[in-house]
């Protein structure tokens, strides 16, 4: 008898104005995260590990435009991006996490080597990526890869107001947080 | 901020969460995603969390933890220690946000305190159950 495996993802929370979400822009997101979903939930039938799947199935989401996180992140106030990332796994309270990355394409992916590869459970900035390249042979990505027109307008409608939560609805979930 | 809660064949669950902040963020600003038992927790025999949301509040009352806590050592339920946690001093401190997560007998709870969340998982037929308001 097969045991039970199962799966879930969120692809962040907020006000959503359904009124602005348009059939196009929704049908983009539900296939997103269908996608998503569905990429972890074939390591698990294959027999693959709950940490594997849930990197799996967010490092979909990381490589799609439309979430915060990976290529798509929000912009700082520098025009710049910085993700952060972690991982646990059950099994034995093992961790790891990453904070103020800016040349890694899948965070993700990094926090999962800071647990499985390092003694330490979060790795910060340079520190972090220097262990990336040097240690896990990852590639150095630019930081044009992250950048959307989306974003970038969020940031100039932001730095407008002075704030740092969104609060101009052009976008049916500017809103959203993290 | 996207994230994942698993529960694979083993019994093992496990939570991963990423996110690229908040927009306008300054002095190397750090949310909840990163913090261990803020926005992410997985412990076997309990369960896998992974929030969304205004990440110092998450942090504050620290959001994953606490439903992990509340489960292990007040035998609340999935659904109870989720619901009692974003709509307890999450939500009174105005904290708005949400939390996938999975417990050990595989039980997927989704909660949430504002009018939308991005979600999804797996119904028994292997088909993709997806949902935003």
């Amino acid at each position: 008898m097969t045991r039970p495996f199962s799966i879930a993802i969120h692809g962040g929370a907020g006000t959503i104005e359904r009124s602005l979400m348009t059939p196009e822009l929704e049908a983009s997101y539900r296939k997103a995260l269908a996608q998503s979903v569905m990429a972890g939930h074939a390591v698990l039938e294959q027999g693959g590990s709950s940490v594997d799947a849930a990197v799996a199935a967010v490092t979909v989401m990381e490589d799609s435009e439309l979430f915060n996180a990976g290529k798509g992140s929000v912009l700082t106030h520098d025009e710049t991006v910085e993700m952060d990332a972690s991982v646990m796994d059950g099994r034995n309270l093992e961790a790891g996490a990453v904070t103020l990355i800016r040349h890694i394409k899948n965070p993700i992916q990094l926090a999962r080597d800071v647990m499985q590869k390092s003694p330490h459970a979060m790795l910060a900035g340079e520190g972090a990526e220097s262990f990336a390249f040097k240690e896990c042979g990852y590639e150095y990505v630019e930081q044009d890869y992250f950048f959307t027109d989306r974003r970038y307008n969020e940031l100039k409608t932001m730095k407008k107001t002075g704030g740092v939560a969104l609060s101009e609805a052009r976008y049916p979930d500017e809103k959203k947080h993290g | 901020t996207v994230g994942a809660v698993a529960l694979d064949k083993e019994g093992n669950l496990a939570a991963a969460t990423s996110t690229g902040g908040l927009t306008n963020k300054r002095w190397g600003r750090v949310g909840d995603t990163p913090i261990i038992g803020g926005g992410n927790y997985a412990r076997n025999g309990n369960v896998a969390v992974s929030a969304t949301g205004m990440g110092e509040l998450l942090m504050r009352c620290t959001v994953a933890g606490d439903i992990a806590g509340r489960m292990q050592y007040g035998n609340a339920s999935i659904d109870q220690a989720c619901r009692d946690v974003i709509h307890g001093d999450f939500l009174s401190l105005g904290g708005e946000g949400g939390v996938i997560a999975i417990d050990a007998d595989g039980r997927v709870n989704f909660e949430l305190n504002c009018p939308g969340m991005y979600r999804a998982t797996v119904n028994e037929k292997g088909e993709a159950l997806v949902a935003i308001f």
